[in-house]
């Protein structure tokens, strides 16, 4: 999984 | 987005309410512990920062507006509109002994040393114990009311819900993020003591006291 990927979650 | 983060979300914003509401009816913040709700403003306002930097969907933006509104909206209520009934005698939690360790952990232990990106993991490990003054609170009292039992479940549901999701998220679409999963198990373990008396008191309509 990419670690770096955007905070999409809340 | 799947159900589980969907209502995940809706429990948490259903908690947030719940204890607005508690707070607006009752004239009075007695038994709730202005500590955490500090705690949780500062978890929202160093998470949601990307908000001015990156846009994810209008859901998502939405939501981070509403919780960081209500955050302060409660803590406002706390400490200025009805602070006559706030109880800081027995919100006597040391959280400099979470606010610095938590710091350090989030300056050590993160996915890219940068500004947005440290905050971020401090307000992940913040918010996992940031529970922890009302829970305290509640144990030394000895005693909770009814409708802030209701708020802790539905916040322990919430986290007990991204749990589920973060599952889903590695089966059907090969996502995790560890310090997001770690963080998440510790603050659902910290519920657990409070979900067996919710389950066992306050389901079958007692008020939910301690032994003392």
């Amino acid at each position: 999984a990419d670690e770096s990927a955007a905070h999409d979650e809340l | 987005m799947n159900i589980f983060r969907l209502t995940g979300d809706l429990s948490h914003l259903a908690a947030i309410i719940i204890l607005l509401l508690k707070i607006w009816k009752t004239r009075s913040c007695a038994g709730i512990s202005g500590k955490s709700q500090i705690l949780f403003a500062i978890v929202f306002t160093t998470r949601y920062l990307d908000l001015l930097s990156s846009f994810i969907s209008l859901y998502n933006t939405s939501m981070k507006v509403i919780y960081i509104g209500c955050a302060y909206a409660t803590v406002y209520l706390i400490y200025m509109k009805f602070r006559a009934t706030y109880d800081g005698n027995h919100d006597s939690f040391r959280v400099e002994f979470l606010v610095v360790p938590v710091g350090g952990l989030a300056v050590l232990i993160n996915h890219d040393f940068s500004f947005l990106e440290i905050l971020w993991t401090f307000s992940i490990y913040l918010e996992s114990v940031a529970i922890l003054p009302q829970l305290f609170m509640i144990s030394k009292t000895g005693e909770a009311e009814t409708i802030t039992t209701h708020y802790l479940f539905c916040l322990g549901l919430y986290r007990a819900l991204y749990i589920v999701n973060w599952i889903w998220r590695y089966y059907f679409e090969a996502f995790f993020d560890l310090i997001a999963i770690v963080a998440g198990v510790v603050q659902t373990i910290l519920y657990c003591d409070f979900f067996y008396l919710y389950v066992t008191k306050v389901l079958k309509g007692k008020k939910l006291s301690l032994p003392a």
